[in-house]
């Protein structure tokens, strides 16, 4: 059950599958399970459902883990979704969004690669799918999508941490996500949550331009990472992907953005390095913790200024 | 299981854009199989770099001959390993 479920744990694949399928139990009115599709390795791609019924509302899609050894966004992708469920009814805000809006949450986007890190090479990255005339394996599903494909800051080798595939879409565990939103036709927002460096970012990352809705997009950053500080005092830097770490073509954030999705952002959680992706279980709860304002932060405005 | 005894991540901060062309450079070097944890971007901005423990001297002497400024983060990536996995059979036993 989920009282016995500790979120202050990392868990194996197996693990938080069976906890979906307990979260989906314990609130049959809000939460259920779909697949969107299949991993390279045929495991199947869950995403849970928030909703209170309407059809085709206004969405919101929130992903975890889709650079496997991130674990901390997993984890973090558990406790917020739990979070979700239990503050529905409780928590005003909460209510009142998932009576107007439904939210798409994929908790582990990468699962070959979340189950190799825990089976073989904990420090695995990328999908497991094998590269036609190489003996390197996986394809970065952050450089995979058609937004800037193949530009800078991501490498045509397939031995690269950060290879783009072959074309954009290629990773089954992108070209579901793909034509998932683009066939519900109403995601009004794009959250990717990654790790480390403690920031926070938006669109774009291939090019310098500023993105059309810069500056709503900055203010929204600055007022999420001031409420997620006001918790424990971690600090993140904002802005967009191109000014704050570095270009990088491909990414998830940058396709959302330039497919209609306004409010597209990613999370760097924490840390900023003393652990790094090794990050102790220890500092799950406090991580998931100071993130879910700034998360509310964002939902909220998508909430408010529909478009 | 890959293990990673000996494996360090070191805080490395290049001054200009030529160290950090020297940095990408090392990043593709097959024979040190260096893995950046977070990649070097512009001057001044610190980046991680994982370094196989039979790399660590060769990577060491490369960055100070280049003058390239260093630290070490993580001693031995495998001595954290070890305690996570130590602190998830503790929780799946509390679970049960």
């Amino acid at each position: 059950s989920a009282g016995t479920f500790d979120f202050a744990s990392y868990h194996t694949l197996d693990e938080i599958y069976d906890w979906l399928d307990t979260l989906v139990a314990n609130h049959p009115g809000l939460v259920s399970k779909i697949q969107i599709g299949e991993s390279y390795e045929k495991r199947p791609l869950y995403v849970l459902k928030f909703s209170t019924g309407g059809s085709n509302r206004p969405a919101i899609w929130i992903d975890t883990g889709i650079h496997s050894r991130e674990w901390v966004t997993q984890a973090t992708g558990v406790w917020t979704a739990n979070k979700l469920a239990e503050e529905y009814g409780r928590d005003p805000s909460i209510t009142s969004i998932l009576d107007s809006m439904d939210i798409f949450f994929e908790i582990v986007t990468n699962p070959d690669g979340y189950a190799f890190t825990h089976s073989s090479n904990r420090m695995w990255r990328k999908t497991r799918s094998i590269n036609a005339g190489s003996s390197c394996v996986g394809v970065d599903p952050n450089r995979n999508w058609d937004a800037g494909f193949g530009g800078a800051g991501s490498s045509s080798s397939p031995c690269s941490e950060t290879y783009r595939g072959p074309y954009a879409h290629s990773e089954s565990e992108v070209k579901s996500i793909v034509d998932f939103i683009l066939g519900h036709g109403n995601v009004k927002a794009l959250i990717s949550i990654h790790s480390y460096s403690q920031m926070l970012m938006f669109p774009y990352g291939y090019k310098r331009t500023p993105a059309p809705d810069y500056q709503e997009l900055n203010e929204l950053a600055k007022k999420a990472v001031d409420d997620l500080a006001a918790v424990y005092g971690t600090e993140y830097t904002y802005g967009s992907i191109v000014d704050t770490i570095y270009v990088a073509s491909g990414t998830t954030v940058d396709w959302a953005y330039e497919n209609g999705v306004k409010y597209s952002y990613t999370f760097e959680l924490r840390d900023t390095g003393r652990y790094g992706f090794l990050l102790p279980s220890s500092q799950i709860i406090p991580t998931a913790t100071e993130t879910w304002p700034a998360l509310l932060d964002i939902i909220l405005h998508v909430q408010q200024h529909p478009y | 299981e890959q293990l990673f005894v000996g494996d360090q991540v070191l805080r490395v901060t290049a001054s200009n854009e030529e160290q950090i062309a020297l940095l990408r450079a090392l990043g593709q070097r097959e024979d040190l199989q260096v893995d950046f944890w977070r990649d070097p971007t512009k001057p001044g901005r610190p980046s991680d770099l994982r370094v196989p423990f039979p790399s660590l001297q060769a990577v060491k002497i490369f960055l100070e001959s280049h003058g390239i400024s260093y630290s070490i983060m993580i001693e031995d990536v495998q001595q954290l390993l070890d305690e996570e996995k130590k602190t998830m059979m503790l929780a799946r036993g509390r679970e049960r």
